[in-house]
């Protein structure tokens, strides 16, 4: 079965083929990659990450790469999981993976939005959110990049539970957010953490919850500008980057801030391909050239945290 | 399934302050049940947002009243998520 390897990673899967085929690169490729559970969604399905490290050691510098935590993006959950194939694939032929495994751990976590995901494949494609009940409301879910503890229900988020940017009760109130902030807490040691969202085709850093700037942003942006670069080299698909507030508006409680402002220094949020056509619905013949081209600006940021270790 | 028949994404451009500004009194009345998909923004980027088929003509009048440009990005929603489930259903068959 696992030579065979029949997944189709220019396809969209659900949930469950997702999660096995998780499984099966962990499997295939035991001394490089792991499958974790960090923790449960509401509505208790599992959450996994990958993690991708070549020594022992728990505090290892580590990338934390988060997807999908929009549910109806699926262009994120779809090139998460092609990533997690190129990085094992990888390993060992090209030197720039090879050199960033041996220093630093990689966790990728494809559905950071379990609940979301397996409702937009079962009831409403569009569906943005997580599933959480509201005690004070029929609407259900809260936006779980509104939900982290950086401006919590600051601008750009709304305390209508009906809103699509509705913040949640309160700050972690997802246990879906809870789950990665908890991990990567515990860790103690991420360096790099980077956002997989769509579609808009902008690389951003911190902040989204001010116009003020962020103490790093020439060396963020510089960085942003070389990965853009290292994207468009391949489709000339090309990317615009900028602070996320500047860049599009204001967005509070958002994971990159978070991760930001908890001393992960190298925080950005990818909105990956805009064809003008499709929205959220990118065809699936587009998974693996969108893939392709981001892993050239993931490997670009990752290439400098190796080089910059702090 | 949600079922999105006849409901169009416009892709509206705004150009200044005084657009976006115009384009928001849309976006926050509730009357037309608009999924904003792609926000207005800094850079004055194209607003994208699901208009439900009961609100086409009010909302192209309002575009139209406020001289706002814009296209029809999807014409047909739906045609597109049924594509996308056949191709998904394809690939599990395979």
């Amino acid at each position: 079965e696992r030579s065979n390897n029949n997944f189709n990673y220019g396809a969209y899967h659900s949930l469950e083929a997702i999660y096995h085929e998780m499984d099966n690169i962990a499997g295939e490729f035991p001394d490089l990659a792991h499958r974790l559970k960090i923790g449960h969604s509401f509505e208790n399905r599992s959450m996994y990450v990958l993690k991708f490290g070549t020594a022992e050691g728990r505090r290892r510098p580590a990338v934390w790469l988060n997807a999908g935590i929009h549910s109806r993006e699926w262009i994120s959950q779809a090139t998460a999981i092609w990533t997690a194939r190129k990085i094992v694939s990888d390993y060992g032929k090209d030197p720039a993976i090879t050199s960033i495994l041996e220093k630093m751990d990689i966790f990728l976590l494809p559905v950071a939005n379990p609940d979301g995901y397996v409702y937009t494949q079962t009831k409403n494609r569009l569906w943005r959110k997580t599933r959480s009940l509201n005690s004070r409301s029929p609407c259900i879910g809260a936006d779980p990049n509104r939900n982290w503890n950086s401006s919590f229900a600051g601008a750009g988020t709304s305390n209508n539970p009906c809103s699509e940017v509705y913040h949640g009760p309160h700050a972690n109130s997802e246990v879906e957010v809870k789950s990665v902030v908890d991990f990567i807490q515990q860790h103690g040691n991420f360096k790099c953490f980077i956002d997989l969202h769509s579609y808009s085709q902008l690389l951003m850093y911190p902040y989204g919850y001010t116009v003020n700037k962020a103490p790093d942003a020439e060396e963020l942006d510089e960085v942003a500008r070389c990965a853009a670069k290292a994207l468009a080299s391949l489709s000339g698909t090309k990317y615009q980057v900028g602070p996320i507030c500047t860049t599009v508006y204001p967005a509070s409680g958002s994971s990159t801030d978070w991760a930001y402002d908890n001393g992960i220094k190298y925080a950005f949020t990818f909105e990956l391909r805009d064809t003008g056509h499709y929205g959220f619905l990118l065809p699936a013949n587009q998974i693996i050239p969108t893939a392709e081209e981001t892993w050239l600006g993931l490997k670009t940021i990752m290439e400098h945290v190796r080089d910059h270790l702090y | 399934r949600e079922k999105f028949f006849g409901d169009q994404v416009f892709r509206i451009n705004v150009r200044g302050g005084d657009e976006i500004s115009k384009l928001s009194q849309l976006l926050n009345s509730d009357n037309f049940k608009l999924d904003v998909w792609k926000s207005p923004s800094a850079f004055s980027h194209p607003v994208d947002v699901l208009v439900p088929s009961v609100s086409l003509q009010p909302v192209k009048s309002f575009l139209k009243s406020q001289a706002l440009q814009y296209s029809v990005t999807i014409a047909d929603l739906q045609a597109l998520l049924d594509k996308e489930d056949e191709e998904m259903q394809h690939n599990e068959g395979q």
